[in-house]
């Protein structure tokens, strides 16, 4: 089961946390009293690394309307500069002492806690990002819920004008999503979904469309006609609304799928 | 900025990796 739900994430993850995790497994195992090297150049490394991080993260956080990604990023941000503040005192302390104890623990609580604050802010835009997929589907929903009031031809080259973009970027969206998750049941779900609704458009335009042709020429099969379109409508809000759930699964939530 | 944010969080990354190995001394930093 991957630990991390994007490949993205774990790409930039799965290297250091394997690191960190040793370097925990070394301290525990070896207070062996052996020197310190110095350690001033990498962790200035880290220091500068940390600086241009959270330049960005204030920008981001700056530029964003995202409420949630406003109130949760700072915490992270926070996060990560505390680690990196406890690494340049470790190396500081180092210096002066090779064979600190003390700063051998704030080396361990250091990298952990780039490792921890790193994967919060790396989660918290992720998160945000995947609200920005789930607001293209709401939009798709909303013009859905427009496809039962569409009685003239000219209306309905209008609902198809505003539907199309939409879809496609909700389509361009949830494939590109769905290439970057680890978790294949996760992905299998956003595929078929996403293949009934891209199935599902152009037959509920032509069911509108029929509709429409019954009610100029006042012909019988009206209510046939009309279920058949709310019975597709349905369908394809059904499939968006399951993207909605899958999107905001994480590999955390598997006891959901037991 | 979704690039340039997760640009710099593998900067961070791979500069905390190699201050790691530099503890366990196995790399020329």
């Amino acid at each position: 089961m991957p630990v991390f739900h994007t490949k993205t994430i774990e790409g930039i993850l799965e290297p250091v946390a394997q690191q960190v995790e040793r370097l925990v497994i070394l301290h525990e195992e070896a207070e062996d009293g052996n020197a310190m090297p110095d350690l001033e150049r990498p962790v200035q490394a880290v220091s500068s690394a940390v600086t241009n991080l959270i330049k960005v993260g204030k920008e981001t956080i700056n530029s964003s309307e995202d409420a949630i990604l406003k109130q949760d990023m700072p915490v992270a941000l926070h996060r990560v500069e505390n680690a990196s503040k406890l690494l340049v005192e470790a190396s500081s302390m180092l210096k002066a002492d090779p064979y600190s104890g003390p700063a051998r623990k704030k080396l361990i609580e250091g990298a952990r806690g780039i490792l921890q604050g790193t994967s919060a802010l790396l989660l918290c835009f992720d998160e945000s990002e995947v609200r920005k997929i789930i607001r293209e589907c709401r939009k798709v929903l909303d013009y859905l819920a427009v496809a039962e009031v569409i009685e003239t031809m000219e209306d309905l080259v209008q609902f198809v004008k505003d539907l199309s973009p939409c879809l496609t970027k909700l389509s361009r969206d949830v494939d590109a999503r769905e290439k970057d998750l680890t978790h294949q049941f996760h992905r299998e779900i956003l595929v078929r979904c996403l293949e009934q609704v891209k199935t599902l458009a152009p037959i509920l335009i032509c069911s509108m469309k029929m509709l429409i042709q019954i009610m100029v020429k006042r012909g019988k099969g009206e209510a046939e006609a009309a279920a058949n379109r709310n019975y597709v409508e349905q369908r394809m809000t059904d499939e968006i609304n399951e993207i909605i759930r899958v999107l905001q699964l994480t590999t955390y939530d598997e006891d959901e799928w037991d | 900025d979704a690039t340039e944010m997760v640009r710099q969080a593998r900067i961070l990354a791979q500069a905390t990796a190699q201050l790691i190995s530099a503890i366990k001394g196995e790399a020329e930093v």
